[in-house]
């Protein structure tokens, strides 16, 4: 029997199947893929509607009239210039290049994090738990925290510590038009597979009314991680690999406005992960030091229930292994953006770079471990987001700067007529 | 195998339930009741009434001095499939695990039976 086909509970699996399986709002009444709430793929995860009974009216959206009425777009712009007799969208973001930062990826991505406060007896307390339920409808994510679509100041403190950047924040600092056109599609689990099958059709952009976006396609580990005993023999192979990726960038070559630009993330070396955190302790032994990464990683491959076991395990010929073929995939990824052209956008593509990021924290004195999400030893934590949104700008600026749009000479203008233009 | 993901959130709640009773010198039962009621609201219900059910068969696994991963056998979440062995996130108990999981086999049937009647 399922429970989902009883009457009543019918329409809340409804809602729920929504939001968590197309990866599309589940309260959205104009059905235009924004929401005004922020859980079930709402605002935490796209630009929040400024309007939910138009769907022309969505963050993203080219204005309508100029914007003189209503804020189409949902970017805080809006109404005629005194002096000018113009509208304020045509005065302040014509000519600017907005556009929108899109992405498509896996829980990376979306930014995974369990608070490690849930798994240690001393720090268990109402204040931790608060959060609870916002932190489950939003699939244990943080899009609003993550390195590609972060937006909002760090108010979770007590559950997840470190400051916030990312590729968004800098795209509308630098043109103050781009307010809330970010839309964050990373999927739990999300691998080359899934990403054609669902994750890429969950993309929401009017190639006609909409203007392009940066669209950052990264599954950096799932295809090569999953928990099977025989983990090797389950890992994506190049040929279907190489076959996902060109059948999802063929269809944004059809939804994306012309002009738009896609980023290619490489996979990553998971191997750092058993490296940095292996003889540390796991949350869970805190208060008597008795449990090592390395007993958590063999419990969840004695469970058959790791997310990786080819890159969690004290087993260093396997994640030789397994990072080998993650280099593979990433050599896949180096062949399509050399040999592939699209009507719609350009290609690149930049490594993923944690070990970079932790090369450097390392040299500026921190540690590894320090950057590696503490419940699940598999992600990477808050502090590692925002300096990987740095990683990433920075690369962009020196190889790609066409990619980033100018920077608007009216942003001190759009602050002063319209503060934080609506907020979030 | 083994019980999958119910065997592990079984582990980690039983293991803090074991700690928080270290934490506040309390008894099992009362340490799962401070655990529910950390919980937002909404959720406080279904954890007491979960409670409820296993808190004496956690209690006395836990005054026996068996660690969480031999509790959650004996209470069901956790198994031993064919072919596999005993999973364990906590350190192996005194005499090994097989020992343990027999010295609890009346539990586990108690709790079989008590499943059974109630239809879980």
């Amino acid at each position: 029997a399922d429970i989902c086909n009883i009457p009543g509970i019918k329409e809340i699996c409804d809602i729920i199947n929504r939001a968590f399986n197309s990866h599309l709002p589940a309260e959205d009444l104009d059905k235009d893929g924004f929401s005004t709430i922020k859980t079930f793929r709402g605002s935490s995860w796209r630009g929040k509607d400024c309007n939910d009974l138009d769907s022309r009216h969505h963050p993203g959206a080219r204005p309508i009239n100029g914007d003189v009425l209503t804020d189409s777009n949902c970017n805080g712009i809006s109404g005629l210039d005194s002096e000018t007799g113009l509208p304020y969208e045509d005065l302040l973001c014509n000519g600017t290049e907005p556009r929108g930062m899109i992405l498509l990826g896996d829980s990376i991505g979306a930014h995974f994090h369990l608070p490690p406060q849930w798994f240690e007896a001393k720090s268990l307390n109402p204040s931790v738990f608060k959060d609870l339920l916002f932190i489950l409808e939003n699939e244990i994510d943080w899009p609003e925290l993550s390195a590609a679509t972060g937006h909002m100041n760090n108010t979770f403190g007590e559950v997840i510590k470190g400051p916030v950047d990312s590729i968004y924040m800098r795209l509308r600092e630098r043109n103050r038009c781009n307010h809330r056109d970010y839309q964050n599609i990373g999927v739990n689990g999300g691998r080359s597979g899934s990403m054609n099958s669902t994750i890429v059709r969950s993309l929401v952009r009017n190639r006609m009314s909409d203007y392009p976006a940066l669209v950052n396609i990264e599954v950096v580990g799932n295809d090569v991680c999953n928990g099977h005993p025989d983990t090797l023999s389950h890992m994506t192979k190049p040929d279907e690999f190489r076959k996902n990726m060109l059948d999802t960038l063929q269809y944004l070559d059809g939804v994306l406005p012309a002009g738009s630009h896609v980023w290619l993330t490489g996979l990553a070396n998971g191997s750092l992960l058993y490296d940095n955190v292996h003889d540390r302790i796991y949350p869970l032994g805190s208060l008597r030091n008795d449990i090592t990464y390395t007993d958590f990683y063999s419990y969840m491959n004695c469970l058959e229930i790791s997310p990786c076991a080819g890159w969690l395990t004290d087993n260093s010929t396997l994640r030789y292994l397994t990072t080998k073929r993650a280099f593979e995939l990433s050599d896949v990824l180096k062949n399509i953006t050399a040999t592939s052209e699209y009507k719609n956008f350009d290609l690149v593509y930049l490594d993923i770079g944690i070990d970079e990021v932790i090369a450097e924290w390392e040299a500026n004195g921190g540690e590894g471990w320090q950057l590696i999400e503490p419940v699940d030893g598999f992600h990477i934590n808050q502090q590692a987001n925002a300096l990987a949104a740095a990683h990433f700008w920075k690369q962009l600026e020196k190889e790609y700067p066409d990619l980033m749009g100018k920077v608007n000479p009216n942003n001190d203008r759009i602050k002063e007529l319209f503060g934080d233009q609506g907020g979030y | 195998a083994n019980g999958g993901t119910n065997c592990a959130a079984c582990a980690v709640l039983v293991g803090l339930v074991e700690q928080l009773a270290q934490v506040y010198n309390e008894d099992a039962v009362k340490a799962l009741d401070r655990f529910c009621s950390f919980l937002p609201d909404q959720l406080q219900a279904p954890c007491r009434a979960g409670a409820k059910i296993f808190a004496p068969y956690i209690a006395e696994a836990i005054y026996n001095k068996e660690t969480p991963d031999v509790v959650c056998h004996a209470i069901g979440f956790c198994k031993v499939d064919p072919g596999h062995q005993a999973c364990h996130l906590f350190p192996v108990p005194k005499g090994g695990m097989e020992a343990a999981l027999r010295r609890t086999q009346p539990m586990y049937q108690e709790v079989k039976k008590m499943r059974q009647q109630h239809g879980y």
